[in-house]
Protein backbone atom coordinates (compact mmCIF):
# COMPACT_ATOMS: atom_id res chain seq x y z
CA UNK A 1 0.00 0.00 0.00
CA UNK A 2 1.74 3.04 -1.62
CA UNK A 3 2.56 5.68 1.21
CA UNK A 4 1.80 9.12 -0.82
CA UNK A 5 4.17 12.12 0.41
CA UNK A 6 3.38 15.64 -0.86
CA UNK A 7 6.61 17.90 -0.93
CA UNK A 8 5.10 21.82 -0.57
CA UNK A 9 5.66 25.29 0.35
CA UNK A 10 4.34 28.08 -1.55
CA UNK A 11 7.56 29.82 -1.57
CA UNK A 12 9.52 29.46 -4.85
CA UNK A 13 12.45 28.24 -4.85
CA UNK A 14 13.47 26.55 -1.63
CA UNK A 15 14.30 23.36 -3.75
CA UNK A 16 11.00 20.94 -3.91
CA UNK A 17 11.71 19.82 -7.23
CA UNK A 18 15.08 18.91 -6.38
CA UNK A 19 14.08 17.52 -2.61
CA UNK A 20 11.29 15.10 -4.98
CA UNK A 21 13.59 14.11 -7.73
CA UNK A 22 16.12 13.32 -5.53
CA UNK A 23 14.35 11.45 -2.90
CA UNK A 24 12.63 9.69 -5.25
CA UNK A 25 15.71 8.49 -6.52
CA UNK A 26 17.42 7.67 -3.37
CA UNK A 27 14.49 5.20 -2.63
CA UNK A 28 14.41 3.64 -5.85
CA UNK A 29 18.19 2.65 -5.70
CA UNK A 30 17.52 1.55 -2.63
CA UNK A 31 15.20 -1.21 -4.14
CA UNK A 32 11.89 0.53 -3.54
CA UNK A 33 9.57 0.72 -5.85
CA UNK A 34 8.71 4.45 -6.11
CA UNK A 35 6.14 6.91 -8.52
CA UNK A 36 7.05 10.65 -8.62
CA UNK A 37 4.26 13.21 -9.58
CA UNK A 38 5.14 16.26 -11.43
CA UNK A 39 2.04 18.74 -10.13
CA UNK A 40 3.71 21.87 -11.40
CA UNK A 41 3.11 23.38 -14.90
CA UNK A 42 6.54 24.39 -14.87
CA UNK A 43 7.12 20.51 -15.61
CA UNK A 44 10.18 20.53 -13.92
CA UNK A 45 10.57 17.45 -11.87
CA UNK A 46 9.69 16.03 -15.79
CA UNK A 47 12.48 17.59 -17.52
CA UNK A 48 14.75 16.82 -14.57
CA UNK A 49 14.24 13.55 -15.29
CA UNK A 50 14.96 13.59 -18.52
CA UNK A 51 11.03 13.21 -20.11
CA UNK A 52 10.61 15.32 -23.04
CA UNK A 53 7.55 16.17 -24.60
CA UNK A 54 5.40 13.14 -22.88
CA UNK A 55 2.38 12.18 -25.03
CA UNK A 56 0.09 12.15 -22.02
CA UNK A 57 0.27 14.55 -18.68
CA UNK A 58 -1.36 15.03 -15.47
CA UNK A 59 -3.82 17.58 -17.29
CA UNK A 60 -5.32 14.12 -18.50
CA UNK A 61 -5.46 12.35 -15.50
CA UNK A 62 -6.96 14.95 -13.08
CA UNK A 63 -9.52 17.01 -16.35
CA UNK A 64 -10.15 14.63 -19.26
CA UNK A 65 -10.55 11.39 -17.04
CA UNK A 66 -7.48 9.58 -19.00
CA UNK A 67 -6.65 6.21 -16.69
CA UNK A 68 -3.70 6.79 -14.58
CA UNK A 69 -1.87 4.18 -15.53
CA UNK A 70 -1.40 5.18 -19.54
CA UNK A 71 0.08 8.81 -18.21
CA UNK A 72 3.11 6.86 -16.58
CA UNK A 73 6.40 6.62 -18.01
CA UNK A 74 9.68 4.71 -16.23
CA UNK A 75 12.49 6.93 -16.03
CA UNK A 76 16.43 6.40 -16.01
CA UNK A 77 16.10 5.14 -12.61
CA UNK A 78 15.22 1.74 -12.41
CA UNK A 79 12.41 1.64 -10.05
CA UNK A 80 11.46 5.06 -10.03
CA UNK A 81 8.61 6.00 -12.64
CA UNK A 82 6.90 9.21 -13.23
CA UNK A 83 3.55 11.10 -13.85
CA UNK A 84 4.93 13.77 -16.38
CA UNK A 85 3.33 17.49 -16.44
CA UNK A 86 2.97 19.86 -19.30
CA UNK A 87 1.70 23.48 -19.35
CA UNK A 88 -1.31 23.00 -19.98
CA UNK A 89 -1.99 21.85 -16.34
CA UNK A 90 -1.95 25.82 -15.63
CA UNK A 91 -5.72 25.76 -16.59
CA UNK A 92 -6.40 23.17 -14.54
CA UNK A 93 -6.86 25.54 -11.49
CA UNK A 94 -9.53 27.29 -13.06
CA UNK A 95 -11.19 24.36 -14.59
CA UNK A 96 -11.25 22.08 -11.52
CA UNK A 97 -12.77 25.15 -9.71
CA UNK A 98 -16.07 24.21 -11.23
CA UNK A 99 -15.75 20.51 -10.31
CA UNK A 100 -17.96 18.04 -8.09
CA UNK A 101 -15.10 17.53 -4.73
CA UNK A 102 -12.76 19.58 -6.73
CA UNK A 103 -10.37 19.02 -3.90
CA UNK A 104 -10.43 14.93 -3.97
CA UNK A 105 -9.62 14.68 -7.61
CA UNK A 106 -6.18 13.86 -7.54
CA UNK A 107 -6.72 11.28 -4.68
CA UNK A 108 -8.88 9.42 -7.14
CA UNK A 109 -6.61 9.49 -10.18
CA UNK A 110 -4.19 8.07 -7.32
CA UNK A 111 -6.61 5.89 -5.90
CA UNK A 112 -6.33 3.41 -9.28
CA UNK A 113 -2.51 2.85 -8.85
CA UNK A 114 -2.01 3.20 -5.19
CA UNK A 115 -1.13 -0.28 -4.74
CA UNK A 116 1.25 -0.40 -7.66
CA UNK A 117 4.32 1.59 -5.63
CA UNK A 118 5.80 1.80 -1.81
CA UNK A 119 6.68 5.34 -1.83
CA UNK A 120 4.30 8.18 -4.31
CA UNK A 121 5.58 11.67 -4.33
CA UNK A 122 3.63 14.78 -5.21
CA UNK A 123 6.18 17.80 -6.48
CA UNK A 124 4.06 21.14 -5.62
CA UNK A 125 3.69 24.07 -7.96
CA UNK A 126 4.77 27.37 -5.40
CA UNK A 127 1.12 28.70 -4.60
CA UNK A 128 -1.55 27.03 -2.02
CA UNK A 129 -4.27 27.36 -5.10
CA UNK A 130 -6.23 24.10 -5.92
CA UNK A 131 -3.22 21.70 -7.34
CA UNK A 132 -1.67 22.14 -3.93
CA UNK A 133 -4.86 21.53 -2.00
CA UNK A 134 -5.09 18.44 -4.41
CA UNK A 135 -1.62 16.97 -3.57
CA UNK A 136 -2.69 17.76 0.45
CA UNK A 137 -5.44 15.92 0.51
CA UNK A 138 -4.68 12.91 -1.63
CA UNK A 139 -1.29 12.77 0.51
CA UNK A 140 -0.89 10.90 4.38
CA UNK A 141 1.71 13.38 4.86
CA UNK A 142 3.93 16.20 3.45
CA UNK A 143 7.48 16.93 3.76
CA UNK A 144 8.35 20.51 3.52
CA UNK A 145 11.52 21.79 2.55
CA UNK A 146 12.80 24.87 3.79
CA UNK A 147 15.58 27.28 1.81
CA UNK A 148 17.81 28.63 5.16
CA UNK A 149 17.18 32.34 4.15
CA UNK A 150 14.89 34.76 5.90
CA UNK A 151 12.04 34.59 3.44
CA UNK A 152 11.39 30.95 3.20
CA UNK A 153 11.45 30.62 7.22
CA UNK A 154 8.99 33.53 7.43
CA UNK A 155 6.75 31.50 5.48
CA UNK A 156 6.52 28.31 7.17
CA UNK A 157 4.36 29.50 9.50
CA UNK A 158 1.43 30.84 6.95
CA UNK A 159 2.13 27.06 5.28
CA UNK A 160 1.38 25.39 8.30
CA UNK A 161 -1.91 26.86 9.05
CA UNK A 162 -2.97 25.91 5.66
CA UNK A 163 -2.02 22.15 6.07
CA UNK A 164 -3.91 22.26 9.42
CA UNK A 165 -6.79 24.11 7.28
CA UNK A 166 -6.60 20.88 4.64
CA UNK A 167 -6.93 18.41 7.68
CA UNK A 168 -9.57 19.43 9.31
CA UNK A 169 -11.44 20.35 5.72
CA UNK A 170 -10.47 17.52 3.94
CA UNK A 171 -7.60 15.04 4.81
CA UNK A 172 -7.67 13.99 8.63
CA UNK A 173 -5.10 11.86 8.37
CA UNK A 174 -2.57 14.50 7.25
CA UNK A 175 0.56 14.17 8.84
CA UNK A 176 3.79 16.59 9.20
CA UNK A 177 6.34 13.88 7.14
CA UNK A 178 9.49 16.20 7.71
CA UNK A 179 10.60 20.29 7.92
CA UNK A 180 13.95 19.48 5.66
CA UNK A 181 16.75 23.10 5.52
CA UNK A 182 18.05 22.71 2.08
CA UNK A 183 20.84 25.38 0.39
CA UNK A 184 22.59 25.19 3.79
CA UNK A 185 25.95 26.80 3.76
CA UNK A 186 28.04 26.28 6.23
CA UNK A 187 30.36 29.40 5.83
CA UNK A 188 27.02 31.95 6.28
CA UNK A 189 25.77 33.10 9.10
CA UNK A 190 22.44 33.89 7.81
CA UNK A 191 22.46 29.89 7.24
CA UNK A 192 23.05 28.84 10.78
CA UNK A 193 20.66 31.55 12.36
CA UNK A 194 17.84 30.10 10.18
CA UNK A 195 18.48 26.67 10.55
CA UNK A 196 18.58 27.27 14.77
CA UNK A 197 15.36 29.20 14.42
CA UNK A 198 13.76 25.99 12.65
CA UNK A 199 15.24 23.65 14.76
CA UNK A 200 14.22 25.33 17.80
CA UNK A 201 10.56 26.25 16.55
CA UNK A 202 9.77 22.46 14.90
CA UNK A 203 12.50 20.40 17.13
CA UNK A 204 11.80 16.59 16.18
CA UNK A 205 9.93 17.26 13.13
CA UNK A 206 13.12 18.70 11.48
CA UNK A 207 15.50 16.10 9.38
CA UNK A 208 19.08 15.65 11.12
CA UNK A 209 20.40 15.37 7.38
CA UNK A 210 20.54 18.72 5.85
CA UNK A 211 21.16 19.39 2.13
CA UNK A 212 24.12 21.91 1.38
CA UNK A 213 24.04 24.37 -1.45
CA UNK A 214 26.04 22.03 -4.00
CA UNK A 215 26.26 22.96 -7.61
CA UNK A 216 26.16 19.11 -8.59
CA UNK A 217 22.71 19.54 -7.95
CA UNK A 218 21.80 22.74 -9.68
CA UNK A 219 23.67 20.98 -12.72
CA UNK A 220 22.06 17.70 -13.32
CA UNK A 221 18.68 18.49 -13.89
CA UNK A 222 20.16 19.77 -17.47
CA UNK A 223 21.55 16.05 -18.48
CA UNK A 224 17.98 15.30 -17.03
CA UNK A 225 19.20 13.49 -14.65
CA UNK A 226 18.77 13.04 -10.74
CA UNK A 227 21.97 14.45 -8.65
CA UNK A 228 22.71 10.97 -7.71
CA UNK A 229 23.01 9.71 -11.51
CA UNK A 230 24.60 12.70 -12.22
CA UNK A 231 27.64 12.62 -9.34
CA UNK A 232 27.16 9.90 -6.42
CA UNK A 233 29.65 11.13 -4.39
CA UNK A 234 28.61 14.83 -4.36
CA UNK A 235 27.77 16.42 -0.99
CA UNK A 236 24.27 16.56 -1.89
CA UNK A 237 23.94 13.47 -3.44
CA UNK A 238 25.21 12.00 0.02
CA UNK A 239 22.70 14.44 2.01
CA UNK A 240 19.84 13.33 0.06
CA UNK A 241 20.55 9.46 0.68
CA UNK A 242 20.37 10.30 4.48
CA UNK A 243 17.24 11.96 4.10
CA UNK A 244 15.88 8.92 2.26
CA UNK A 245 17.05 6.53 5.14
CA UNK A 246 15.71 9.14 7.68
CA UNK A 247 12.69 9.18 6.00
CA UNK A 248 12.74 4.83 6.12
CA UNK A 249 13.05 4.67 9.81
CA UNK A 250 10.89 7.69 10.86
CA UNK A 251 8.06 5.29 8.53
CA UNK A 252 8.71 2.69 10.90
CA UNK A 253 8.22 4.56 13.94
CA UNK A 254 4.46 5.73 13.29
CA UNK B 1 3.06 60.07 -15.54
CA UNK B 2 4.01 57.08 -13.56
CA UNK B 3 5.72 54.60 -15.76
CA UNK B 4 3.98 50.88 -14.48
CA UNK B 5 6.43 47.74 -14.75
CA UNK B 6 5.84 44.18 -13.90
CA UNK B 7 8.56 42.15 -12.31
CA UNK B 8 7.54 38.52 -13.21
CA UNK B 9 8.11 35.09 -13.74
CA UNK B 10 6.70 32.05 -13.29
CA UNK B 11 9.75 30.41 -11.67
CA UNK B 12 9.92 30.60 -7.74
CA UNK B 13 12.80 31.78 -6.39
CA UNK B 14 14.59 33.61 -9.06
CA UNK B 15 14.74 37.15 -7.60
CA UNK B 16 11.72 38.82 -7.96
CA UNK B 17 11.06 40.55 -4.74
CA UNK B 18 14.74 40.99 -4.24
CA UNK B 19 14.77 43.29 -7.48
CA UNK B 20 11.69 45.04 -6.81
CA UNK B 21 12.76 46.22 -3.63
CA UNK B 22 16.20 47.17 -4.71
CA UNK B 23 15.87 48.32 -7.79
CA UNK B 24 12.92 50.60 -6.57
CA UNK B 25 14.87 51.87 -3.75
CA UNK B 26 18.18 52.80 -6.05
CA UNK B 27 15.19 54.89 -8.16
CA UNK B 28 14.14 56.62 -4.80
CA UNK B 29 17.52 56.94 -3.60
CA UNK B 30 18.57 58.70 -6.88
CA UNK B 31 15.27 61.23 -6.09
CA UNK B 32 12.57 59.40 -8.22
CA UNK B 33 9.19 59.35 -6.68
CA UNK B 34 8.93 55.54 -6.62
CA UNK B 35 5.63 53.27 -5.08
CA UNK B 36 6.23 49.37 -4.96
CA UNK B 37 2.67 47.01 -4.52
CA UNK B 38 3.25 44.03 -3.74
CA UNK B 39 0.96 41.37 -5.48
CA UNK B 40 2.46 38.41 -3.66
CA UNK B 41 0.48 36.31 -0.64
CA UNK B 42 3.35 35.70 0.87
CA UNK B 43 4.22 39.03 1.22
CA UNK B 44 7.78 39.02 1.01
CA UNK B 45 7.90 42.91 -0.12
CA UNK B 46 6.23 44.04 2.61
CA UNK B 47 8.36 42.69 5.41
CA UNK B 48 11.16 43.30 3.56
CA UNK B 49 10.77 47.14 3.37
CA UNK B 50 9.89 46.74 7.63
CA UNK B 51 6.05 47.38 6.76
CA UNK B 52 4.75 44.81 9.22
CA UNK B 53 0.72 43.84 9.38
CA UNK B 54 -0.41 46.60 7.69
CA UNK B 55 -3.95 47.92 8.30
CA UNK B 56 -5.37 48.27 4.78
CA UNK B 57 -3.44 46.05 1.83
CA UNK B 58 -3.49 45.69 -1.84
CA UNK B 59 -6.78 42.84 -1.42
CA UNK B 60 -8.76 45.45 -0.24
CA UNK B 61 -8.13 47.93 -3.20
CA UNK B 62 -9.01 44.97 -5.51
CA UNK B 63 -11.83 43.24 -4.08
CA UNK B 64 -13.43 46.01 -1.19
CA UNK B 65 -12.74 48.91 -3.36
CA UNK B 66 -10.91 50.59 -0.94
CA UNK B 67 -9.26 53.74 -2.25
CA UNK B 68 -5.91 53.15 -3.42
CA UNK B 69 -4.40 56.00 -2.03
CA UNK B 70 -5.46 54.79 1.83
CA UNK B 71 -3.46 51.75 1.08
CA UNK B 72 -0.27 53.15 0.49
CA UNK B 73 2.51 53.86 3.11
CA UNK B 74 5.52 55.17 3.23
CA UNK B 75 8.99 53.06 3.74
CA UNK B 76 12.18 53.87 5.22
CA UNK B 77 13.10 54.81 2.46
CA UNK B 78 12.53 58.77 1.26
CA UNK B 79 10.55 58.55 -1.92
CA UNK B 80 9.70 54.80 -2.01
CA UNK B 81 6.11 54.30 -0.86
CA UNK B 82 4.81 50.81 -0.76
CA UNK B 83 0.94 49.28 -1.10
CA UNK B 84 1.16 46.45 0.79
CA UNK B 85 -0.24 42.54 0.59
CA UNK B 86 -1.22 40.47 3.34
CA UNK B 87 -2.31 36.73 2.99
CA UNK B 88 -5.45 37.23 2.15
CA UNK B 89 -4.54 38.10 -1.12
CA UNK B 90 -4.55 34.25 -1.66
CA UNK B 91 -8.12 34.08 -2.10
CA UNK B 92 -8.10 36.67 -4.41
CA UNK B 93 -7.71 34.83 -7.35
CA UNK B 94 -11.09 32.55 -7.23
CA UNK B 95 -12.94 35.67 -6.06
CA UNK B 96 -11.56 37.77 -9.37
CA UNK B 97 -12.47 35.02 -11.31
CA UNK B 98 -16.24 36.05 -11.49
CA UNK B 99 -15.57 39.81 -11.73
CA UNK B 100 -16.72 41.71 -14.77
CA UNK B 101 -13.06 42.69 -16.80
CA UNK B 102 -11.40 40.16 -14.23
CA UNK B 103 -7.97 41.10 -16.35
CA UNK B 104 -8.21 44.95 -15.75
CA UNK B 105 -9.13 45.29 -11.87
CA UNK B 106 -5.29 46.01 -11.17
CA UNK B 107 -5.14 48.85 -13.80
CA UNK B 108 -7.91 50.58 -12.66
CA UNK B 109 -6.75 50.50 -9.27
CA UNK B 110 -3.73 52.13 -10.23
CA UNK B 111 -5.56 54.83 -12.14
CA UNK B 112 -6.17 56.33 -8.82
CA UNK B 113 -2.80 57.07 -8.22
CA UNK B 114 -0.47 56.94 -11.39
CA UNK B 115 0.46 60.40 -12.02
CA UNK B 116 1.87 60.94 -8.27
CA UNK B 117 4.89 58.66 -9.38
CA UNK B 118 7.71 58.48 -11.45
CA UNK B 119 7.59 54.40 -11.26
CA UNK B 120 5.26 52.04 -10.09
CA UNK B 121 6.88 48.52 -9.78
CA UNK B 122 4.25 45.36 -9.06
CA UNK B 123 6.40 42.73 -7.60
CA UNK B 124 4.41 39.20 -8.75
CA UNK B 125 3.48 35.87 -7.29
CA UNK B 126 5.45 32.93 -8.65
CA UNK B 127 2.52 31.75 -10.97
CA UNK B 128 0.90 32.66 -14.31
CA UNK B 129 -2.72 32.88 -12.59
CA UNK B 130 -5.28 36.18 -12.40
CA UNK B 131 -2.88 37.98 -10.22
CA UNK B 132 0.49 37.76 -12.74
CA UNK B 133 -2.24 38.68 -15.34
CA UNK B 134 -3.71 41.73 -14.07
CA UNK B 135 0.00 42.49 -13.16
CA UNK B 136 0.69 42.77 -16.78
CA UNK B 137 -2.47 44.06 -17.96
CA UNK B 138 -1.53 47.36 -15.88
CA UNK B 139 1.93 47.44 -16.97
CA UNK B 140 3.62 49.30 -20.19
CA UNK B 141 6.69 47.07 -19.49
CA UNK B 142 7.89 43.61 -17.66
CA UNK B 143 11.08 42.97 -16.23
CA UNK B 144 11.58 39.59 -15.88
CA UNK B 145 14.71 38.58 -13.35
CA UNK B 146 16.37 34.66 -14.37
CA UNK B 147 18.31 32.88 -11.69
CA UNK B 148 21.77 32.00 -13.57
CA UNK B 149 20.32 28.18 -13.37
CA UNK B 150 18.86 25.33 -15.73
CA UNK B 151 15.06 25.28 -14.37
CA UNK B 152 15.12 29.17 -14.89
CA UNK B 153 16.44 29.16 -18.02
CA UNK B 154 14.10 26.46 -19.18
CA UNK B 155 10.87 28.37 -18.08
CA UNK B 156 11.76 31.71 -19.89
CA UNK B 157 10.09 30.77 -23.65
CA UNK B 158 7.15 29.58 -21.79
CA UNK B 159 6.69 33.20 -19.56
CA UNK B 160 7.30 35.06 -23.13
CA UNK B 161 5.07 33.07 -24.58
CA UNK B 162 2.25 34.44 -21.88
CA UNK B 163 3.36 37.76 -21.78
CA UNK B 164 2.64 37.66 -26.41
CA UNK B 165 -0.41 36.26 -25.13
CA UNK B 166 -1.02 39.26 -22.17
CA UNK B 167 -0.72 42.07 -25.20
CA UNK B 168 -2.61 40.32 -28.17
CA UNK B 169 -5.75 39.97 -25.69
CA UNK B 170 -5.52 42.39 -22.91
CA UNK B 171 -2.91 45.15 -23.39
CA UNK B 172 -1.24 46.14 -26.53
CA UNK B 173 1.26 48.03 -25.29
CA UNK B 174 2.96 45.60 -23.21
CA UNK B 175 6.52 45.97 -23.80
CA UNK B 176 9.49 44.09 -22.44
CA UNK B 177 12.01 46.36 -20.04
CA UNK B 178 14.68 44.14 -20.02
CA UNK B 179 16.05 40.81 -18.41
CA UNK B 180 18.14 40.81 -15.52
CA UNK B 181 20.48 38.03 -14.55
CA UNK B 182 20.35 36.88 -10.84
CA UNK B 183 22.61 35.12 -8.39
CA UNK B 184 25.47 34.99 -10.83
CA UNK B 185 28.10 33.31 -9.20
CA UNK B 186 31.26 33.80 -11.22
CA UNK B 187 32.68 30.42 -10.15
CA UNK B 188 30.51 28.38 -11.57
CA UNK B 189 30.40 27.33 -15.17
CA UNK B 190 26.95 26.78 -14.88
CA UNK B 191 26.31 30.39 -14.19
CA UNK B 192 28.43 31.22 -17.43
CA UNK B 193 26.81 28.68 -19.83
CA UNK B 194 22.82 29.95 -18.21
CA UNK B 195 24.11 33.54 -19.07
CA UNK B 196 25.76 33.19 -22.44
CA UNK B 197 22.75 31.36 -23.19
CA UNK B 198 20.51 33.94 -22.36
CA UNK B 199 22.46 36.76 -23.79
CA UNK B 200 22.82 34.82 -27.17
CA UNK B 201 18.97 34.32 -27.25
CA UNK B 202 17.74 37.43 -26.30
CA UNK B 203 20.54 40.32 -26.86
CA UNK B 204 20.44 43.61 -26.44
CA UNK B 205 17.16 42.96 -24.08
CA UNK B 206 19.72 41.18 -21.32
CA UNK B 207 20.61 43.91 -18.81
CA UNK B 208 24.18 44.40 -19.21
CA UNK B 209 24.65 44.35 -15.14
CA UNK B 210 24.56 41.07 -13.27
CA UNK B 211 23.68 40.81 -9.51
CA UNK B 212 25.96 38.62 -8.27
CA UNK B 213 25.18 35.85 -5.49
CA UNK B 214 25.23 38.24 -2.58
CA UNK B 215 24.56 37.43 1.05
CA UNK B 216 23.56 40.91 1.88
CA UNK B 217 20.91 40.67 -0.21
CA UNK B 218 19.36 37.69 1.41
CA UNK B 219 20.33 39.12 5.01
CA UNK B 220 18.65 42.74 4.42
CA UNK B 221 15.31 41.29 4.79
CA UNK B 222 15.45 40.56 8.20
CA UNK B 223 16.26 44.27 9.35
CA UNK B 224 13.39 45.07 6.77
CA UNK B 225 15.46 47.27 4.80
CA UNK B 226 16.61 46.60 1.03
CA UNK B 227 20.33 45.52 0.24
CA UNK B 228 21.23 49.62 -0.34
CA UNK B 229 20.17 50.76 2.90
CA UNK B 230 21.03 47.34 4.99
CA UNK B 231 25.27 47.74 2.96
CA UNK B 232 25.32 50.26 0.54
CA UNK B 233 29.01 48.91 -0.56
CA UNK B 234 28.07 45.31 -0.88
CA UNK B 235 28.39 43.99 -4.60
CA UNK B 236 24.89 43.06 -4.27
CA UNK B 237 24.10 47.13 -3.74
CA UNK B 238 26.05 48.26 -6.59
CA UNK B 239 24.80 45.60 -9.40
CA UNK B 240 21.16 47.15 -8.33
CA UNK B 241 22.11 51.01 -8.98
CA UNK B 242 23.96 49.87 -12.41
CA UNK B 243 20.54 48.18 -13.19
CA UNK B 244 18.45 51.36 -11.95
CA UNK B 245 21.03 53.61 -14.16
CA UNK B 246 20.36 51.36 -17.52
CA UNK B 247 16.76 51.37 -17.16
CA UNK B 248 16.74 55.15 -16.66
CA UNK B 249 18.39 55.39 -19.86
CA UNK B 250 16.63 52.45 -21.32
CA UNK B 251 13.27 54.49 -20.73
CA UNK B 252 15.00 57.58 -22.64
CA UNK B 253 15.52 55.97 -25.70
CA UNK B 254 12.10 54.33 -25.97
N1 LIG C 1 21.04 22.10 -2.47
C1 LIG C 1 21.13 22.80 -3.60
N2 LIG C 1 22.31 23.34 -3.95
C2 LIG C 1 22.41 24.10 -5.06
N3 LIG C 1 21.39 24.37 -5.89
C3 LIG C 1 20.19 23.86 -5.59
C4 LIG C 1 19.99 23.05 -4.44
N4 LIG C 1 18.67 22.68 -4.41
C5 LIG C 1 18.10 23.24 -5.49
N5 LIG C 1 19.01 23.94 -6.21
C6 LIG C 1 18.77 24.76 -7.41
O1 LIG C 1 18.04 25.91 -6.95
C7 LIG C 1 16.97 26.21 -7.84
C8 LIG C 1 15.64 26.06 -7.10
O2 LIG C 1 15.44 24.71 -6.75
P1 LIG C 1 14.07 23.95 -7.18
O3 LIG C 1 13.70 24.32 -8.56
O4 LIG C 1 14.22 22.52 -6.84
O5 LIG C 1 13.07 24.65 -6.13
P2 LIG C 1 11.48 24.59 -6.16
O6 LIG C 1 11.05 24.87 -4.78
O7 LIG C 1 11.04 23.33 -6.79
O8 LIG C 1 11.13 25.85 -7.11
P3 LIG C 1 9.65 26.25 -7.59
O9 LIG C 1 9.11 27.03 -6.43
O10 LIG C 1 9.86 27.12 -8.82
O11 LIG C 1 8.90 24.99 -7.87
C9 LIG C 1 17.12 25.26 -9.01
O12 LIG C 1 17.85 25.92 -10.02
C10 LIG C 1 17.91 24.08 -8.44
O13 LIG C 1 18.67 23.44 -9.40
N1 LIG D 1 21.62 38.15 -5.68
C1 LIG D 1 21.30 37.43 -4.59
N2 LIG D 1 22.27 36.89 -3.83
C2 LIG D 1 21.96 36.14 -2.74
N3 LIG D 1 20.70 35.87 -2.35
C3 LIG D 1 19.70 36.37 -3.06
C4 LIG D 1 19.91 37.18 -4.22
N4 LIG D 1 18.71 37.55 -4.72
C5 LIG D 1 17.79 36.98 -3.93
N5 LIG D 1 18.36 36.29 -2.92
C6 LIG D 1 17.71 35.45 -1.90
O1 LIG D 1 17.21 34.32 -2.59
C7 LIG D 1 15.88 34.00 -2.16
C8 LIG D 1 14.93 34.15 -3.33
O2 LIG D 1 14.83 35.51 -3.74
P1 LIG D 1 13.41 36.25 -3.84
O3 LIG D 1 12.56 35.87 -2.70
O4 LIG D 1 13.67 37.69 -4.08
O5 LIG D 1 12.87 35.56 -5.16
P2 LIG D 1 11.38 35.60 -5.73
O6 LIG D 1 11.48 35.32 -7.18
O7 LIG D 1 10.72 36.85 -5.30
O8 LIG D 1 10.71 34.34 -4.96
P3 LIG D 1 9.15 33.91 -5.07
O9 LIG D 1 9.07 33.13 -6.34
O10 LIG D 1 8.91 33.07 -3.84
O11 LIG D 1 8.36 35.17 -5.07
C9 LIG D 1 15.58 34.96 -1.01
O12 LIG D 1 15.90 34.31 0.20
C10 LIG D 1 16.52 36.13 -1.25
O13 LIG D 1 16.88 36.78 -0.07
MG1 LIG E 1 9.62 23.08 -8.35
MG1 LIG F 1 8.84 37.12 -4.37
Amino acid sequence: MGKVIAVANQKGGVGKTTTSVNVAAALAISHKSVLLIDLDPQANATSGLGIDDPRIVIYDCLIKKTPTKEAIVETQVSGLDLLPSGSDLAGAEVELADVQDREYVLRKVLDEIKDQYDFIFLDCPPALGLLTVNALTAAQSVLIPVQCEYYAMEGLGRLITNIDRVRDSFNPQLELEGILLTMWDARLSLSKQVSEEVRKFFGQRVYQAMIPRNVSLAEAPSYGRPGLLYNAVSSGSKAYIEVSKELLVNGKKS
